[in-house]
C-alpha cells in the first residue's frame, strides 16, 4: 500500500476525479491548501484595489491504493493535471504501514 | 513536635506559593520579566496558562496526588501512586510536563513502573513533587531514598534526576530535623561533590526545564537570600520553568524559615482548598515519617 | 516512531479527542478537509436553492506517538470514531524517521 | 528525498520562508490547522462576547527535499520558528519513495 499525495490547480480537480474513477479509484481525501514555487504568486482585487498575495491557491489529494495500481494512478493523473504551465504541482508517493477502515476494521487492501 | 510541625508546613506551603508565583511567568525570560514587572513579586495568576491569582500547578498538584495515595497506602506501594497520578492526568489538569505525561502514558498503557533510562529525562518532573515522600520517611534513610527513586521513576528515569531528587529532599530533610543553613550548606556540598554539574557557584544564568539549571538556580536562590520570599523571589524572577524553580526554593526556605516565613500577602491569596489539603496532609505525613515505618 | 493519520466525521472530534486524553494523547494537529468515498455527497441549501455537493466535509487528525502505543491509539481511534455507517473514515499508519519539537531541540520519542 | 512536514506558529510563517529562501529553498505546500498539545486554547471575541476555544491556529509546511540537505532544512526552521515559549511546534521527516514535477514528468531529486 502507498499513499499517492498529488498538489494540483484547483480547476483541475474535476478532471483528476473524472479520470481516476474511469480506472475505479473513487476514494480520496482533498484539502485546499496554498502553494509556493516557481510559479509566484498571483494578484487579488480586494474592496476594489488591487494587492498581490505571495502563494498560489492547490488541492491536495491524498489517495491510499493498493501496491500494484501505483503507476497506473501515477500515469492517470499527470495525464489529467498537466497543462504544460508552471505551477502544475507535484506528486508524492509514501509508504504505508497500515490502513484501516473505521467503520468495519478491515485492514490492507481490503480497507482502500 | 511544634518546631517540627511549623517547618514542614513552611516547607509544603513554600512549594505552593512558589509555583503560584513562578507560573505567571513560565516560559519567559528574566529580562521580560522586568520588562514586564519590574521584579515580579505578588500572586497575581496569568501567565501561559492564563491561571487565577493564587492558583498551582502541576508542581503543587502532582506533589498532592502523591502526599495522598501515601496516606492511603502506609506501607508503600509504587503501584497505587502510579495509578493515582494516571486518574489525575485523566482529570485533564491545567498542565502536565511532557516527561510526566510519557511516563504516566506507558503505565497507563502497559502497567510498568519505570520506562528504561532515557536521556530525554533529566528534567524537573520527578524532583518538583518529591515533598511528601520526605515528610512521610524523615527518621528513615533508606525508605526515603527508596521510596523517592521509586516514584521518580515513574515518569523520570535518568541519573541526573535521580541526583536533583535525592539531594534537594535530603537538604530539606536536614533542615526540617532542625539543622541550620550551615548544616543545609553541608547537605548541598555533598551533593555538589557527587554531582559537580549542580554547582551553583558561580550561578550560570539559565532556567529551564533541565534538573540541571534548575537546581543551580534554586541553589543560587537559597544561598543569596535571607527569607523566604527574598529566596522564591530571587528564583522566580530569573525566568525559565519558573514555577517549578518557584516550588523548589519555596520548599526549601520554607523548611529553614517555617510557615511564618511565608508574606501574608500570598498566604491569602493562596487557593484556599490547596492550603486546607496541605494543613491536613502534613501532620498525618509526619505521624508515618514518625514511626519509621517498614520500606 | 509513527505518524497516526485518522480521517473521521467531524462531529466525532471531541469523541475521538476525549478518548486519546483517556489513555494520555493530548499532542494532535486537526485539519478541515473533504471526504470522497463510498459515501456520496449531500444537498445544501443556497440563497433558497437546493444543490449537491460531491464531497463530504471530514477533519484530519495527524498524531505522532511512539512505536509501542500504535495498536492502543488505533483501537481508541475506532472505537471512539464508528458509528456503523458508511463514510466513518480511514486511519493511516506511515513511518516517521524524526519527529523534532522545534522550542527545546528534543528530538525522538522524548519530542511526542 | 524526504519529505519535511513543519507545524509552526503562524506569524512564524514569512521568517521561516525568508530563511529557508536563503538557503535556495522556495518550494512548499502549506496549511491552516489546528493544534492541540501542551498549549491549550485561546479566547476569541465573537460578535462582542468572549468564549474560548480549545485549539490553537498553526500553520503547516511540507517540503519535499533531497536527502543531503535534511539537516540543514532542519536546522533552518528551527531557529527561525523558535520563540522558546511552549507552542513552536514541531517537524516530522518522513520518507519519500518518489517525487514527480506533473508539468515536465521530471521524477527524483530533478522534480524538487
Ligand atoms: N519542494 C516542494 N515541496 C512541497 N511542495 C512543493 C515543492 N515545490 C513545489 N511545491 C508545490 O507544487 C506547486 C507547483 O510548483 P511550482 O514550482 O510552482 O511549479 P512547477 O512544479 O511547474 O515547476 C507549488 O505551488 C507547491 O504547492
Ligand atoms: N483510498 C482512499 N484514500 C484516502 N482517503 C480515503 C480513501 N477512501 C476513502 N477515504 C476517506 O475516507 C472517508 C470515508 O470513506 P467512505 O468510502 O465514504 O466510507 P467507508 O470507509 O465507511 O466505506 C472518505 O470521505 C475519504 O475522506
Ligand atoms: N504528538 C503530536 N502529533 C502531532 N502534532 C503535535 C503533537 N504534539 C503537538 N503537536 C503539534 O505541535 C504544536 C505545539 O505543541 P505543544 O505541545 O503545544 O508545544 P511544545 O511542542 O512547545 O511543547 C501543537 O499545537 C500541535 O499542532
Ligand atoms: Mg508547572
Ligand atoms: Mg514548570
Amino acid at each position: 500500500m502507498k499513499l499517492i499525495t498529488a498538489i494540483i490547480k484547483p480547476f483541475k480537480l474535476e478532471e483528476v476525479k473524472e479520470a481516476l474513477s474511469e480506472i475505479g479509484i473513487e476514494g480520496m481525501t482533498v484539502t485546499e491548501v496554498k502553494g509556493f514555487g516557481r510559479q509566484k504568486g498571483h494578484t487579488e482585487i480586494y474592496r476594489g484595489s488591487e494587492y498581490t498575495v505571495d502563494f498560489l491557491p492547490k488541492v491536495k489529494l491524498e489517495i491510499a491504493i493498493a501496491d500494484d495500481i501505483v503507476s497506473k494512478v501515477i500515469e492517470t493523473i499527470i495525464k489529467a493535471a498537466k497543462t504544460g504551465k508552471i505551477g502544475d504541482g507535484k506528486i508524492f508517493v509514501t509508504p504505508l504501514d497500515e490502513v484501516i477502515r473505521i467503520r468495519t476494521d478491515e485492514r490492507g487492501d481490503s480497507a482502500i | 513536635d511544634a518546631v517540627l510541625m511549623e517547618k514542614a508546613l513552611g516547607a509544603y506551603v513554600g512549594l505552593a506559593v512558589g509555583d503560584a508565583l513562578g507560573a505567571s511567568v513560565e516560559f519567559m525570560t528574566a529580562g521580560e520579566i522586568a520588562a514586564l514587572h519590574g521584579v515580579h513579586k505578588d500572586l497575581r495568576g496569568g501567565g501561559w496558562l492564563r491561571l487565577n491569582s493564587g492558583e498551582v500547578t502541576d508542581d503543587t498538584q502532582m506533589s498532592l496526588v502523591l502526599g495522598e495515595a501515601i496516606l492511603a497506602n502506609p506501607a508503600w506501594d509504587t503501584r497505587r501512586v502510579a495509578g493515582a497520578f494516571s486518574l489525575w492526568l485523566q482529570g485533564r489538569p491545567v498542565d502536565v510536563g511532557n516527561t510526566c505525561r510519557r511516563g504516566l502514558r506507558r503505565f497507563m498503557t502497559d502497567g510498568t513502573l519505570s520506562g528504561p533510562p532515557n536521556e530525554g529525562d533529566a528534567g524537573n518532573g520527578a524532583a518538583m513533587r518529591n515533598l511528601p515522600v520526605v515528610l512521610s520517611t524523615l527518621h528513615d534513610d533508606e525508605a526515603f531514598r527508596q521510596r523517592s527513586l521509586e516514584q521518580a521513576h515513574i515518569t523520570h528515569n535518568h541519573r541526573l534526576s535521580d541526583a536533583g531528587t535525592l539531594g534537594l529532599g535530603e537538604m530539606t530533610r536536614v533542615l526540617l530535623k532542625g539543622g541550620d543553613l550551615a548544616a543545609a550548606v553541608r547537605a548541598m556540598e555533598a551533593m555538589v561533590a557527587a554531582e559537580p554539574s549542580f554547582n551553583p557557584r558561580p550561578w550560570r544564568g539559565c532556567s529551564s526545564g533541565y534538573i540541571v539549571d534548575t537546581v543551580r538556580t534554586v541553589l543560587d536562590a537559597f544561598l543569596n537570600s535571607d527569607s523566604l520570599e527574598e529566596c522564591v523571589v530571587r528564583a522566580v524572577n530569573r525566568g525559565g520553568d519558573a514555577d517549578t524553580t518557584g516550588a523548589l526554593a519555596g520548599q526549601l526556605a520554607g523548611a529553614l524559615y517555617g510557615l511564618r516565613g511565608v508574606p501574608v500577602r500570598w498566604l491569602r491569596k493562596l487557593d484556599p482548598v490547596v492550603l486546607d489539603r496541605i494543613r491536613r496532609q502534613v501532620p498525618a505525613l509526619l505521624a508515618q515519617g514518625g514511626r519509621g515505618m517498614p520500606p
